[in-house]
């Protein structure tokens, strides 16, 4: 996955993932099965309350937890997959073991986007809150210089990463990797993406430009089933399904 | 990480998504958080029920793959369900509900719901 969060020169924040998912399940035809599956599943949900919506979000129908999501005007969330080896495993087995004080990372986040009414405070519970699996969390705020990569361990978030117009970071970007740390060369994701990042500049950075970054390979891989791009003032969140012509890197 | 053609120079002009790295829209439905959980997701599982059944079939395939007798799978059947009421209300009851209307079976949707930190095994 490829989330990033910039601010163009008027202060405005735009949110935008590649979501890519289906690793090692199955290889055919020179495509991951499981990511062929997954992308006639994607869905944009408007979530309502008294017929107002609370936030939008889009989905792989049946699944209930939250991945990629906007309330509007207040904050954009989405998540990254984070490996390490105090992992899921290790949350699921005391889960079993009847030490339930951990959430299951999907719900979090659903949570967050339901009730949540701040950036702030949605900050405070992805950072705080204990989960049963490591993760990334990408935020996004409605003020200019709010957003933020928090990388969470299962107990505490570590290194937190803001934007910082002033020392000239206009833009935040995750993908799988600890952001203090080079990404596994094998799957260094995150230089493509900086160096377009840079090229566009801030000046140029736009729902537009940011799309071009996430189609650029290997940015886009065989693994990417949707991009999602979010405006939190507007309140506008668009999504489409991708496909990586070859040749095109797996992942 | 600069391999050509696997990797290429800065895209520009991709926006409005055309050509081969767009594959289409993504169609847009409701949520009614006023509803009861299990209600939710009707409309989304109604349209989508084919598509779940094809994903699920996936990873049973794969899972039986690894475990050939298919004890893995049945034990996905027999006991995810004893643990649906262990997780958080109402994310329970909207998978009771995707499960019923899409007539997978509950240990399986409970399996795609967790799949995040059961993938990290």
């Amino acid at each position: 996955c490829t989330s990033l969060v910039a601010e163009d020169p008027a202060g405005n924040l735009i949110h935008a993932r590649n979501l890519d998912f289906g690793l090692f399940m199955g290889w055919k035809n020179k495509s991951w099965v499981m990511t062929e599956k997954l992308k006639p599943l994607v869905v944009n949900v408007d979530f309502r309350r008294n017929n107002r919506t609370v936030f939008k979000s889009t989905n792989f129908a049946g699944y209930v937890g939250m991945l990629t999501g906007l309330r509007p005007q207040m904050f954009t969330l989405t998540m990254n997959e984070r490996f390490t080896l105090d992992g899921g495993y290790i949350g699921i087995l005391e889960w079993i073991l009847g030490k339930r004080n951990g959430i299951w990372m999907s719900f979090l986040t659903r949570s967050v986007l339901e009730n949540a009414t701040s950036y702030a405070e949605a900050k405070k519970q992805l950072s705080d809150t204990k989960l049963l699996a490591p993760a990334y969390f990408i935020l996004g705020g409605n003020q200019t210089g709010e957003a933020c990569i928090i990388t969470r361990s299962r107990t505490q978030s570590i290194h937190p990463l803001e934007l910082d117009i002033q020392q000239g970071r206009w833009y935040v970007l995750e993908t799988n990797y600890d952001h203090w740390k080079p990404p596994l060369f094998l799957d260094d994701r995150r230089t493509p993406a900086m160096k377009c990042m840079n090229q566009t500049t801030q000046s140029n950075i736009s729902v537009k430009t940011v799309y071009d970054v996430l189609s650029t390979k290997p940015v886009l891989n065989k693994l990417t089933t949707y991009t999602t791009l979010m405006e939190v003032a507007s309140g506008k969140l668009e999504s489409f399904i991708r496909d990586c012509p070859n040749p095109c890197m797996p992942w | 990480q600069y391999v050509p053609p696997y990797t290429e120079d800065c895209r520009t002009g991709m926006y409005p998504p055309e050509g081969p790295t767009f594959k289409g829209e993504v169609p847009w439905y409701t949520v009614d958080l006023d509803l009861p959980p299990s209600k939710r997701w009707t409309d989304v599982i109604t349209d989508k029920k084919n598509n779940m059944e094809a994903m699920i079939q996936a990873i049973k395939d794969l899972a039986d793959a690894f475990v050939p007798s298919g004890k893995l799978t049945d034990l996905v059947d027999r006991d995810l369900p004893l643990m649906v009421d262990t997780l958080p209300y109402p994310f329970n009851e909207e998978i009771k509900g995707v499960a019923a209307t899409s007539g997978v079976p509950l240990g399986e949707v409970i399996l795609f719901n967790i799949f995040y930190e059961v993938f990290t095994v």
